[in-house]
């Protein structure tokens, strides 16, 4: 999908930024 | 003559609360608490061994570089700190956790992802804000998109969500337009939080409680 074609919500939701998966990988 | 017994003293950590009182305010069982707790002890202590998270070891667990830091983990960490004192405390960072437990509704998601987008804390989503967000994310990304069509993707968001037309997403706005779009939320659900101890066997404890 082109990041053009997508809101701008969907954009940050797929951020990596938001990954809080991390915490857990220890 | 007094008796004393200590067959185990417990040193928790500041801030602490009871596995029981978190389980019952939250998606989570106790035993999952309790693995939460064996994970916060981890988190608390890797760099500054006060038992609380300061930024710089939220930072550490997330990028693995104690320096990195992104719009978006400010903002959770800040959303963390139910206090506001800086650091996250054992029960901030249950609660919190919770959000994104699989079984929270879905409610409770699109009210923390409000909170999360509204950057500078004025009850509403503005443009500028949006317009931020996402630079930010392209800047992450190593994407690039000309100022234009970060524009029209932003000016394309509001016309779907600013139902209203004043220019801001207000709350019930963002609902709307979060049930409209659930893949808005996909970010506010970690499936494996459903069964830590699980998915994440070295933080199994010998709970105590039977869930």
């Amino acid at each position: 999908e082109q990041p053009t074609s997508m809101n701008a919500f969907e954009l940050i939701s797929m951020s990596q930024g938001l990954n809080l998966g991390n915490l857990f990988d220890h | 003559m007094g008796c004393f017994t200590s067959k185990h003293v417990i040193k928790h950590t500041p801030g602490y609360e009871e596995p029981t009182v978190l389980a019952s305010e939250t998606s989570f069982t106790v035993s999952e608490v309790e693995a939460l707790y064996e994970l916060f002890k981890k988190l608390s202590s890797s760099i500054i061994k006060d038992g609380l998270i300061h930024k710089e070891e939220f930072q550490l667990a997330l990028f693995r570089n104690r320096n990195k830091r992104n719009l978006f983990a400010d903002r959770i960490f800040d959303l963390f700190d139910l206090k506001r004192n800086g650091v996250i405390e054992f029960g901030e960072f249950v609660r919190s956790l919770s959000i994104f437990h699989p079984n929270t509704p879905e409610a409770d998601k699109i009210a923390f992802a409000f909170k999360l987008y509204d950057l500078r804390h004025t009850g509403y989503i503005e443009r500028e804000e949006l317009k931020e967000m996402v630079l930010a994310i392209l800047n992450e990304s190593d994407l690039f998109l000309s100022n234009e069509f970060v524009e029209i993707i932003v000016d394309k968001t509001f016309t779907q969500a600013d139902l209203k037309g004043d220019g801001k997403i207000n709350p019930d706005e963002w609902e709307e337009f979060a049930k409209k779009n659930p893949s808005l939320l996909k970010n506010m659900t970690l499936p494996y939080l459903k069964d830590i101890t699980m998915a994440f066997p070295s933080f199994v404890v010998n709970s105590e409680v039977d869930d």
